[in-house]
């Protein structure tokens, strides 16, 4: 028998407190999904219909907008403590679709798709003529920034051998040749010099650094600056009953830095 | 006898409010 399609029960505003709660709903899904970049932030909800569902509930089906923020999804800071990429920094756009189940007073996500677009250049430049705007991740500028970067980092910090994990974000000066860059590396277990074989080293769990660069063509040279904060994991809490005093639960990130003028 | 003016951007009743508000910036 064919079935008849749902009728929707309501089209709610779209800044209903429980089509917020829906759309909250979706960012955390989405940057929980998302294993490489940056997490996004909700920028602003399109569209909105709710369906009845059997037995039980109801199916918000959404659209809705978000904003690329700095904190990198392997980055523990709070989402509402990430500030998001702004015009000048050409920002990132994803546009997705999800449907959510909420039932008992609880929001599940069925289902989400996204896409995420870059700012047009025409829109940078309208708001900032002079800006560097977004350049591919396989630029032979960009990859030569960052290995400068690295090792420019790997020189001023010798006490352990780092590995790149993922090249994130790079941009392009349009003015004075100059090329930032975004990257996460990861201590190892390897030794400061590494080991014979690069590949036998392992990445250290839950321990990344976020690092920039900046590499400045300049008097047939070319200076490099580059800073990364290495996330430190979380010490357990000393017990009661231990006699040796420890560190504090929550240590702060450690931030690193090398230049302007180290190679 | 004068009707009021109509309040611009005011929606009238039932119609749903989307998009909703920019919480940031407009891309």
């Amino acid at each position: 028998a064919r079935s008849h399609p749902l009728l929707p029960l309501r089209d709610p505003d779209c800044d209903d407190p429980d089509v917020e709660l829906a759309a909250m709903e979706i960012t955390q899904h989405v940057n929980s999904q998302l294993q490489s970049g940056y997490k996004y932030r909700l920028n602003q909800i399109d569209k909105v219909r709710v369906y009845p569902r059997r037995p039980a509930g109801e199916v918000y089906v959404m659209e809705v907008d978000m904003l690329e923020t700095t904190c990198h999804v392997m980055d523990k800071t709070p989402l509402e403590n990430c500030t998001v990429r702004q015009l000048a920094e050409h920002a990132v756009e994803g546009d997705c679709e999800a449907s959510v189940l909420k039932m008992d007073g609880q929001y599940k996500v069925l289902n989400v798709k996204c896409e995420s677009n870059p700012d047009s250049a025409e829109d940078v430049r309208k708001v900032c003529p002079q800006c560097s705007l977004l350049a591919p991740l396989n630029d032979t500028r960009v990859v030569h920034a960052v290995e400068a970067s690295l090792a420019a980092f790997i020189s001023q910090n010798q006490s352990t051998f780092y590995k790149l994990l993922e090249v994130s974000r790079a941009q392009i000066s349009p003015i004075q040749p100059s090329v930032y860059v975004e990257f996460v590396i990861a201590p190892t277990d390897c030794g400061p010099k590494g080991a014979d074989d690069p590949s036998s080293c392992h990445p250290l769990t839950d321990q990344y650094g976020f690092c920039k660069g900046t590499v400045t063509k300049k008097d047939g040279g070319e200076d490099v600056a580059v800073s990364c904060t290495i996330s430190v994991p979380l010490v357990p809490a000393p017990q009661p009953d231990e006699a040796v005093p420890t560190p504090a639960a929550a240590e702060p990130d450690v931030a690193i830095a090398a230049g302007p003028d180290v190679a | 006898g004068l009707a009021a003016p109509a309040v611009p951007g005011a929606a009238a009743p039932g119609v749903p409010l989307c998009p909703g508000r920019i919480r940031h910036f407009k891309v």
